[in-house]
């Protein structure tokens, strides 16, 4: 595989599609999120809207660092916050039609990437272990 | 830069040294393991013995999966428990003059590798954040 064909592969190709990704809702109640994130172990899954739309992610760390108070694990928090008050908006997001190169760049600070198309429909996730996967896999040839 | 030049790639050139890690000691309670992981806001760390030999690695995940009752989180065993009872022992582990491609392979499951001499110290690790900065600037030249 040369360097061009690598440069131009379909990230959709390395993608976990939409309904293979764990994810949670901006109204959940925190301690929902901490469960999903337990259940299936990821330390940060994607949040959606009602309307299925992209609106940020959440992680253990952020849960975690909300309801460690001074004293004490306020775990009354769990229940009284909501996912859209703790999780981080400010996230790259890479277009379906994306070229490989800006997926690296990205994957560079971010564990996993989330994709939307043009219209904004959530596509999936392009997480680190597929990029190191594929590169891992042009490299060797 | 050829691929040739990636493959050499020595990967002390790559890795934070060990008195940049964080990390905990096996004999460590689980509540001072949370500490430090809540507090350098890192999903997982290295666990060293007293003799600063590396053990194995403890995460927020592996943490949570201990605590988390059927019923309640039971937050008393943090301070009942010890780092060694909910560690992983069973880690990959980079010596220095391992070759990149290893790494890579290696970093395909694994957020992070740890890296050892032929003595056994532990003497820092290889984040993927690390190899995909290196390959996305190869692949940009
Ligand atoms: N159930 C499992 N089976 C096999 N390997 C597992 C696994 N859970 C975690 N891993 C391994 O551990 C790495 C870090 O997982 P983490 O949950 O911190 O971080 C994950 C997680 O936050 C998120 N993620 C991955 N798959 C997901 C999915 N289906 N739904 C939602 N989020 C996902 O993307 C991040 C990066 O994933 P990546 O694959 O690069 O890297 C994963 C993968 O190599
Ligand atoms: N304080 C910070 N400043 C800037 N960026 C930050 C950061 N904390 C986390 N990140 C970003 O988030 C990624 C995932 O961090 P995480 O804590 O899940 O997973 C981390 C953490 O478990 C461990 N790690 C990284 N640096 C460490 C250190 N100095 N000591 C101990 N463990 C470290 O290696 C994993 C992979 O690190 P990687 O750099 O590939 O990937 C990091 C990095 O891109």
């Amino acid at each position: 595989m040369t360097t061009e064909a690598v440069l131009k592969k379909d990230i959709m190709e390395l993608i976990i599609p939409a309904d293979m990704v764990a994810n949670v809702q901006t109204t959940n109640p925190l301690e929902h999120a901490l469960l999903v994130l337990v259940k299936t172990g990821y330390s940060a899954v994607p949040v959606l809207d009602t309307a299925y739309r992209l609106q940020g992610v959440i992680s253990k760390t952020m849960i975690l660092n909300d309801i460690l108070g001074i004293e004490r694990i306020e775990f009354e928090k769990l229940s009284e916050r909501k996912v859209e008050e703790v999780m981080n908006r400010d996230i790259p997001v890479l277009k379906v039609d994306d070229d490989f190169l800006t997926a690296i760049k990205l994957a560079i600070d971010q564990t996993f990437l989330c994709v939307e198309d043009h219209e904004g429909n959530f596509k999936g996730i392009l997480p680190r272990s597929a990029i190191l996967k594929f590169l891992n896999h042009y490299l060797r040839d």
